[in-house]
């Protein structure tokens, strides 16, 4: 037994060899019936490197068909296993790692000089010698933006029916309850019931959770931060929507905690290294929506200091707010109408898109930037959970 | 170092599109 151990140990090149009645097998225990769990503690995307190995031994055996097949199963498998889980963020987020793996994978053993400038010259030794997978990797990108998309509309569902309560309704600063404009002190939303409400630290949470899912599964930091400025934008867009819409959100004291609420969103980013995402960017317009509501609204100086800071708002949205804004009490007054006039004279030659609410639903275009690997295929050590034991490491 | 690879046959692949009719077409064939 130590004979063979040794052996293996001195001789495995990083492939791994299996016979062609055996590819259904490999993908059904890799792909199609993986439970992400099972792999916790070992290296991650440890099937986009199983599958590699079975790639390139297929490429140095110049075994064409057998590249293509097992490239063919292996995509139709994934999106098997999404269409099953496509509402389950850590199935998704695992393959979205394991697929983007497998496609840095067929780009840093591509034997393309472009790829090669971080291996090691053992990683050089572990390129594809046959075949140019060029095509391949194209179908993988495509697949990999389709897992993107699902794992942001997965991500969206979670937080959507968070965010009007946490964001507007929920008083987190103390004594502002106080403060609410007379009349609406009781109102919660009026699809809300009062048992679906939720604070901010809901939201902050379940993005936590998202985080270490996708950091604990490999993901690439870049794809990590695009996540979140994608999931940002649709926290701003969702709230303005909202705030542009309800007269008792329109106030100075929403204005105040809203202001606190996003600050703790900021913190959340800077504390999670995820600053760099553009994520508090994209919350520029709820971030002067919020000053709107807590400025002053009455001079030519007010005017002109509104006009100077909500520039990331169209004219028809500040207006609208002004217009909606509901005085705290009886000692303060409301918006002017000649106020506004003011304000709509200043910004009339902004060129101004002409709808009132923002597209919830757009999405950023998602990068996938090349990410090698330091890891050497031999050093790869398989499972015996995973059920394996017909591969050959050769 | 000295010797040269020589060049990689390049696999055709069909689109993700095209693999899923393919697919598709399969699953409706199968019983």
């Amino acid at each position: 037994r130590q004979v063979t151990v040794q052996r293996k140990e001195k001789d495995f090149q990083g492939m791994l060899e299996y016979h062609k009645e055996d590819e259904a097998l490999l993908i059904r225990n890799l792909v199609t019936d993986l439970k992400p769990q099972m792999l916790s503690g070992t290296v991650p995307c440890l099937p986009a490197y199983i599958l590699y190995m079975c790639i390139r031994h297929a490429d140095y055996t110049n075994d064409d068909l057998k590249v293509h097949s097992l490239l063919t199963s292996t995509i139709n498998g994934i999106k098997k296993v999404l269409k099953k889980h496509n509402d389950d963020f850590e199935m998704t987020s695992f393959w979205l790692s394991n697929t983007c793996r497998l496609l840095h994978c067929l780009k840093q053993y591509s034997g393309d000089e472009g790829f090669m400038t971080q291996n090691t010259a053992k990683q050089n030794e572990h390129c594809l010698k046959n075949f140019d997978l060029t095509e391949y990797r194209q179908v993988l990108s495509d697949l990999s933006i389709q897992i993107y998309q699902q794992l942001i509309k997965i991500a969206e569902g979670l937080l959507q029916p968070m965010i009007v309560s946490a964001m507007l309704e929920n008083e987190s600063i103390q004594g502002l309850s106080g403060v609410k404009p007379t009349g609406y002190r009781k109102r919660s939303s009026s699809m809300v019931d009062g048992e679906n409400s939720y604070c901010l630290e809901a939201i902050i949470r379940q993005m936590n959770s998202f985080h270490t899912i996708m950091c604990d599964q490999g993901l690439d930091p870049e794809i990590i931060l695009q996540v979140f400025k994608q999931l940002f934008y649709m926290i701003n867009a969702v709230t303005l929507n909202n705030l542009l819409l309800r007269k008792d959100v329109c106030s100075w004291s929403t204005g105040m905690q809203l202001r606190y609420n996003i600050s703790q969103l900021e913190e959340w980013l800077r504390g999670r290294n995820l600053q760099q995402s553009g994520g508090v960017q994209t919350m520029e317009p709820l971030i002067q929506a919020a000053q709107l509501l807590q400025l002053k609204k009455k001079t030519q100086e007010d005017a002109e200091a509104i006009c100077s800071l909500c520039t990331s708002l169209s004219t028809q949205q500040i207006v609208k707010i002004l217009n909606l804004y509901t005085p705290l009490n009886e000692f303060e007054e409301r918006v002017t109408v000649s106020f506004i006039r003011t304000i709509q004279a200043q910004l009339q030659e902004r060129n101004d898109p002409q709808q009132l609410l923002l597209d919830f639903k757009h999405m950023f275009p998602v990068l996938f930037p090349f990410n090698p690997s330091s890891l050497t295929m031999d050093s790869i050590h398989i499972p015996a959970c995973l059920n394996l034991e017909f591969l050959n490491e050769v | 170092g000295s010797q040269r690879p020589r060049p990689r046959v390049l696999l055709k692949a069909p689109t993700l599109a095209e693999m899923e009719e393919m697919n598709t077409s399969e699953e409706e064939e199968s019983p």
